[in-house]
């Protein structure tokens, strides 16, 4: 619900501060939530640069908000203590832009009751709703599931509820901090008119017809056929997952009816790239041969020379058959393009063939693993409910696993552990400022309709335990020893994540579990560019390297890139430098260094004036005599 | 098995009981107003 009046709506590129008191983990996540508003909306966000007004985002106390743009320059938004959440970021940022809070809609007692006798004393106020002159739900229905709106329990005295749903089934949909709702987006795009979007390019799940205006190639020895169910599987496609049945459609490659070698071409329709990378999302059903394979290449049409150039991006091989598999493929396409589907026909029998659906191309950052959960029910019912992810890697070199617990249902926990890897040894420790994003997909098939659940810690470098160890030290030297399946010994850390996750209730709602899949996205990335502060890194080899490096001058010595360097002091205006700190400069230096020089400068262009001057006044002096002389020859000639 | 720790502590706590428990006093829980929205 929109504040009413132009003057509090910001331009859709919105100037923001991320300020020195922010946790690092809630720079990146507030970084994050910034892109969920650039997939779903026209609002974008850029560091400020001197625009009159701007968002600065920081660490006060608690989490809030003002409700549009005031006007003052800067505009404070708290992410405190605790706010470092995706939605709780979206959902104060949705304040910034303009929103109050879902229940103080003018019809709101059509859709929930107010328990009054359960709120706090004092906090009855809270519960106000506005006239439709002051607020405007924008003709968009109620939406329980806004991420504005309260939870049950808000400023409640006990733990009984105080907003109570006139539909039952939403009590515990109501303040789920999950997404923006699709009224959210809608409501959003409305206010600020937006007719696209900066990072949402395709999603196409074959339901119409025209197949989203992909293209059969005529280079190639079959044609993928869209379908709705075939007799080697699968039974249905993935967008509907057999809900209705004979509706829902896929696109199939049948390998059983081609040779060896043969190919069947499927091409998107051109796109249009404005940040140069891409994630190419989609599920893949393989019912033909072992060896047959999807290849996926682009088809990049240059601007300068009209010329095509075909890219091969990944081949897919060795694709499980009999049940639907998420694959995330990273492009980079900078020019206009297209995605090529390719399948090819592998050697060994086939009775089917390649099937995908639930396309979607964005233009974000595809997650660094999948950790891919079949028969998930199965799971929730068994007696010992706790799991380890199989072990990845990030893109740093740490070794990791996942640790879902379901022994506490109806929470949903999910844990960190750092593990022992093969580039130990190589790695910094305390492992720094690496964050850890983990997402359970909301496989709806519309990447902007998907409500995912996410969380996001960070690697704290300087974080210890009650025995003065470092939290996040090798493995080796503060985890316990454990055995993989297969027998291999290893050293898992401790763990650390959230106990609460999400809810058994959230988890059977939307499409988190699909043909009975549930799919946890993970990426480790270092954030440690947005550490402001620069503090040196308690890494236990600093003592030994530093030993023999004796920085001058108060400079403390720290490790870069394995190297022991200097950081040197200064003061507002004076400086230490050099290898080692020892040399000093200041502004004064630099004003006297500036003056001599001009100086200098000057005398030497004085000279040099003088110089010619005196040249040129000799020169002329001399010529009138010679000229004399030549008159005379010539006359004398005459 | 290691040991596991809450990044808060297990305090499962929503936007308005992060602002409750700081005894913040905020228009619906996380709201600054400005001077026409407090009138």
């Amino acid at each position: 619900n929109a504040i009413i009046g132009e003057r509090y709506r910001w331009p859709h590129t919105i100037p923001y501060v991320l300020d020195d008191s922010l946790e690092m983990n809630a720079r990146g996540v507030i970084l994050k939530a910034f892109e969920r508003y650039r997939l779903k909306s026209c609002i974008d966000f850029k560091p400020w640069s001197g625009e009159p007004n701007y968002i600065s985002v920081f660490k006060g106390n608690g989490c809030w908000s003002s409700v549009g743009k005031q006007l003052t320059g800067i505009q404070e938004l708290s992410i405190g203590e605790g706010c470092d959440k995706i939605a709780t970021v979206q959902h104060e940022f949705l304040h910034a832009l303009g929103f109050w809070h879902e229940q103080s809609r003018s019809d709101r007692n059509d859709y929930v009751s107010i328990i009054w006798n359960r709120i706090i004393s004092g906090k009855e106020r809270n519960f106000d709703f506005y006239d439709d002159q002051v607020i405007d739900s924008m003709n968009v229905p109620y939406d329980y599931s806004s991420v504005m709106h309260y939870g049950k329990t808000a400023f409640g005295n006990g733990s009984e509820p105080t907003i109570i749903t006139r539909v039952p089934d939403f009590m515990d949909v109501i303040g789920q901090r999950m997404d923006f709702s699709d009224s959210d987006v809608l409501k959003l795009n409305q206010l600020y008119n937006c007719s696209s979007s900066l990072s949402f390019m395709e999603s196409c799940d074959f339901e119409l017809g025209n197949v989203c205006g992909m293209i059969q190639s005529s280079a190639d020895s079959a044609d993928w056929q869209r379908l709705s169910e075939v007799s080697e599987g699968p039974e249905s496609d993935h967008s509907n997952m057999g809900r209705c049945r004979g509706s829902g459609f896929f696109m199939h490659f049948n390998s059983s009816s081609v040779n060896e070698g043969a190919t069947a071409i499927l091409e998107s329709r051109i796109l249009y790239p404005k940040r140069g990378f891409q994630c190419l999302q989609f599920f893949l059903y393989n019912s033909g041969s072992e060896d047959d394979q999807l290849n996926i290449y682009i088809r990049e049409y240059s601007t300068a020379h009209l010329s095509r150039t075909l890219t091969l991006v990944e081949q897919i091989k060795d694709i499980p058959s009999g049940s639907w598999q998420l694959y995330h493929i990273t492009l980079n396409a900078t020019n206009k393009f297209r995605v090529v589907f390719e399948g090819v026909r592998g050697a060994g029998a086939s009775l089917g063939g390649l099937s995908i659906d639930d396309i979607n191309l964005s233009e974000t950052r595809c997650p660094h693993h999948v950790w891919h959960i079949r028969n998930f029910t199965q799971l929730i019912g068994s007696p010992n409910g706790s799991f380890y992810s199989p072990p990845f890697y990030s893109s740093k070199g740490y070794a990791f696993q996942i640790y879902l617990n379901l022994d506490s249902l109806p929470k949903i926990g999910m844990y960190f552990h750092l593990i022992s890897g093969a580039n130990d040894d190589q790695l910094e420790w305390p492992c720094p400022w690496q964050q850890v994003t983990i997402t359970i997909l909301d496989q709806t098939p519309d990447i902007r309709q998907r409500m995912s659940k996410q969380q996001s810690l960070t690697t704290d470098p300087f974080l210890t335990i009650d025995n003065g160890n470092y939290f996040w030290d090798r493995p080796s030297k503060v985890g316990a020893q454990v055995i993989f399946p297969n027998g291999t010994q290893f050293q898992r850390g401790r763990g650390r994540g959230f106990p609460n996750f999400m809810s058994q209730e959230m988890l059977k709602s939307r499409d988190f579990i699909k043909g009975d899949d549930v799919y946890i996205l993970l990426t480790v990335e270092d954030i440690s560019h947005l550490n402001t502060q620069n503090d040196p890194l308690p890494t236990l080899n600093v003592n030994d390297l530093c030993a023999s490096f004796r920085c001058e001058n108060d400079g403390i010595c720290i490790l870069q890139n394995g190297k022991a360097e200097c950081r040197c002091r200064s003061g507002d205006d004076w400086w230490y430098m050099g290898e080692r700190c020892e040399k000093r400069g200041s502004t004064r230096d630099t004003i006297v260094i500036a003056t001599s020089s001009t100086a200098a400068v000057f005398a030497l262009m004085l000279i040099i004036t003088l110089v010619s001057v005196y040249c040129t006044r000799k020169k002329y002096r001399k010529e009138p005599s010679s000229r004399t002389v030549n008159t005379i020859m010539e006359n004398q000639y005459a | 098995t290691p040991e596991i720790f809450d990044v808060d502590n297990g305090l499962d706590r929503d936007i308005f009981d992060i602002n409750e428990d700081l005894g913040l006093d905020l228009f619906e829980g996380d709201i600054i107003l400005d001077e026409i929205q407090e009138r």
